[in-house]
């Protein structure tokens, strides 16, 4: 394991525990997107079915399981416990402008027509659009909570560091998977706009708003 | 490489 894959994942679950810590200070789910952490809900669970078949690592393990956890408990909080709170008017996406397509293509575009394999095709696909409806959201209210700005940079890096990750297991091991490098990068590209918002704005201290 | 999965990463 490199330096990049280790701070990806990292980056990652602290991403998902600064939404956590978020939603329960504040007892309030308002301009999170539902959807989107429903999608992301959607990706582990279609992604980790592994933990069934194969073992890597404690490490491997532990993780998987934290990640389903905190998209689990994300999702029921925002649904659940302070359902109250969100702002369903807002969270307007259609998710089936990114469900049928991202099916469609992980049955046309895999490396084996196998039921896991096209599972996790699935879920490499779908992680890199899940977040449009939570930018979707931000850009049609026009504004940002700092903490979910945190939340989003985040996730934007871990996206960053794992494309660092898959050059160097090609620099290093001649390793590479087309899927998901190529899906790494449409996913990171997404990021870019926000990233800037966030050094330009949110890192002088100001809120993210959109003119 | 014909094998695909499984893969490490997360």
């Amino acid at each position: 394991m490199n330096i990049f894959r280790i701070l990806g994942d990292v980056s990652h679950l602290l991403a998902m525990i600064i939404l956590l810590v978020k939603i329960w200070r504040s007892k309030s789910c308002a301009g999170i997107s539902g959807k989107s952490q429903v999608l992301f809900a959607i990706v582990f669970t279609s992604r980790y079915l592994d933990l069934f078949t194969n073992f890597f690592s404690i490490y491997n393990t532990v993780m998987k399981f934290v990640f389903l956890m905190c998209a689990y408990i994300t999702v029921y909080l925002i649904y659940g416990k302070f359902r109250k709170t969100f702002d369903n008017e807002n969270d307007s996406f259609r998710l089936e402008f990114l469900l049928i397509p991202v099916t469609g293509l992980s049955f046309l575009e895999n490396q084996s027509f196998t039921p896991l394999e096209i599972l996790w095709t699935f879920s490499i696909y779908l992680e890199s659009v899940a977040i449009l409806p939570q930018l979707f959201m931000i850009s049609k209210t026009g504004e940002a909570e700092t903490i979910t700005t945190h939340y989003l940079f985040f996730l934007g890096l871990y996206h960053a560091l794992y494309l660092a990750n898959w050059i160097w297991r090609y620099q290093t091991e001649n390793y590479y998977d087309q899927i998901a490098v190529v899906s790494g990068v449409v996913q990171t590209i997404f990021y870019c706009d926000f990233f800037y918002l966030y050094v330009t704005k949110v890192l002088k201290g100001k809120k993210l708003s959109l003119p | 490489h014909a094998l695909h999965l499984p893969h490490d990463e997360l």
